[in-house]
Order: structure tokens, then sequence, then C-alpha cells
């Protein structure tokens, strides 16, 4: 692919559901998410990252107005997963690259994190695929984020 | 979006990489990335979910080829950035919905995990998109995972 990042998308209505402390082993995941499927939540961003004896962490991010009726089903279901705890932050927003060749291509990622760690943004979370580098930032970040990628890549217009 | 999964891609040309107890602050995560650009080092998933105490994981896979020459870098710029321990996994593989529509669409992800939790593979890791799921899975479980992907979402070829 040709690499070209096509915009900066910005989003904050974000509510970001840690559940702390899952086993990590087949089925949780899946036993975590169907409750939420059940009740035809909208699930944005799912991160999960390695596990440290046997047990992991997974995130993930709803709509603002979906985190009351989430955190009812994911108590329910993270007390019988054994997960130790179920965080909640309403005030992050995610800020994206978005574009073609991303991931074949060098530094894209580093020119991203470049953009956000010198205005002195932290980044409270990563998730990747081939078209897009998601970062959660705090919410009163978002716009100069917003910006600082405009810059690093070079566009015109903030997308959204 | 009319949702619709277009596809299951597997990968098994995946080498892991997690760094561990990285401090959670602005300027770590380009830190680290910075010297695998500087080497033209291609990266693929990136993960880091939420931190403890001030300090995260970061865990990214590059092809396997790259990975000597990606731990030398990471080794030295982990040392400098203050991270615990560095790990690396050859043994894994990366397995994708790919479609439209999957963030819009309550239940997709369940699915997905639900396929995989019903031959019991365990999911090392999740990144997301608003076109893929992805899940670092063993690699001895990829072909496994496809199959009960594609039966899952009612598709007939594999697509890779
Ligand atoms: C933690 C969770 O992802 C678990 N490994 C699973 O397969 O469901
Ligand atoms: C951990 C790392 O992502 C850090 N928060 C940063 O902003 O660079």
């Amino acid at each position: 692919d040709a690499q070209r990042i096509r915009g900066i998308a910005v989003d904050t209505d974000v509510a970001k559901i840690s559940v702390l402390g899952i086993p990590d082993r087949p089925g949780i995941a899946h036993g975590l998410f169907q409750p939420l499927a059940d009740d035809s939540i909208n699930i944005d961003v799912i991160v999960q990252n390695i596990s440290h004896d046997g047990i992991t962490d997974i995130s993930f991010t709803v709509s603002r107005d979906d985190l009351t009726k989430t955190l009812e089903l994911v108590e329910g279901a993270s007390q019988s997963l054994g997960a130790s705890d179920v965080l909640h932050f309403a005030n992050l927003a995610k800020v994206s690259i978005v574009g073609t060749g991303i991931q074949s291509t060098p530094g894209v990622a580093a020119r991203m994190f470049g953009a956000l760690a010198e205005p002195s943004i932290n980044i409270e979370s990563i998730t990747t695929s081939e078209i897009r580098i998601t970062c959660l930032v705090h919410e009163d970040d978002a716009q100069r984020a917003a910006q600082a990628l405009h810059q690093a890549f070079e566009l015109d217009q903030p997308e959204e």
C-alpha cells in the first residue's frame, strides 16, 4: 500500500470500562460480552494485553449514554467470571489517525506518538488496525491532540 | 453501516514483544517506537491497556524475520525508559474478522469470542477498529480458530 493518512478522527462520546483481574482462559471474553450483546449495547474499542500470573484486564468503550446500563450488566458478569474490580471513566476521548498502509509503513506509529508527546499529552490506551491507530487521551487534551496530529501528518482541515 | 463480515484473516508470521512495567507518562510510547522507526521496522498490532500504580505494558507485533533486530532495539530503549522486563513470543498467530459496521452492531464481538470459546481457544490479546477485530491466539489454534469463525459468521471459503 502507498501510505497516506487521510484524516484525524476525534470522538468525545466515550465511556471506558475496565474489568480488572479477569482469568485468562477460554470463554472469559465471551462471558463478559455476551450479556452486553443480549442487551443490544454497542461496543466500540476493545483492548486486552498480556496476562500476568494467569489474569489480565479487558477494557472497552461505549457511548456515554450507555454507561449506566453497561455497568449494571458488567458488574454481574464480572463477579461470576471472578474479576477483581470494575472501573469506569467518562472523561476520555478517542483520537485516531485514519489512512492506508499504516501497518506496512515504518514510522507512522512513532510519528503519532511523537505528536502527542511534544505537547505532553498522555496516551491512556492504544489499539491499531491496518487503517487506523486509536489512542484514548484525557478529554481535556482532545482538541490539542487533534491539532498536533493534523500538523504532524500535514493535513489541512480537521476531519471531525 | 449495514453490518457485514466479509472475511476471516489469519496471519502466522507474528512475533509479539511485550514491554512490561513501563511508566505511564507522556513521551514513553514515542521513546519506545522511535528507534524502531529509525531502523525501518514495520510494526503491526500495538496494544496498551489501563495502567496500575502509574505503570503499564505495551505489546506489539512484528514479522518473525524482524524479531531479533527489534529485540536489540527494544532492549536498549526499554532500559532507558525504565521498563521492568521485555518478553517475546514467536508462537502466536493473528486471527481477525474483517467487515463493515463492526462497531455499530451489537453482538459482533460476542459472536467472535463465543466462536473461539466453544473449541476452548484462548484469546491472548484483543484490538479493534471499525472494520476489524483482531485476536492473538496460540499458533497451534490458528486453523481451528479460522474454521470456527467461518462457521460462526456463515462464510464459505477461508479468506487467506
Ligand atoms: C481474557 C480472555 O480474553 C480469555 N483469554 C478468553 O479467551 O476469553
Ligand atoms: C505508556 C505510554 O503510552 C505513555 N502513557 C505515553 O503517553 O507515551
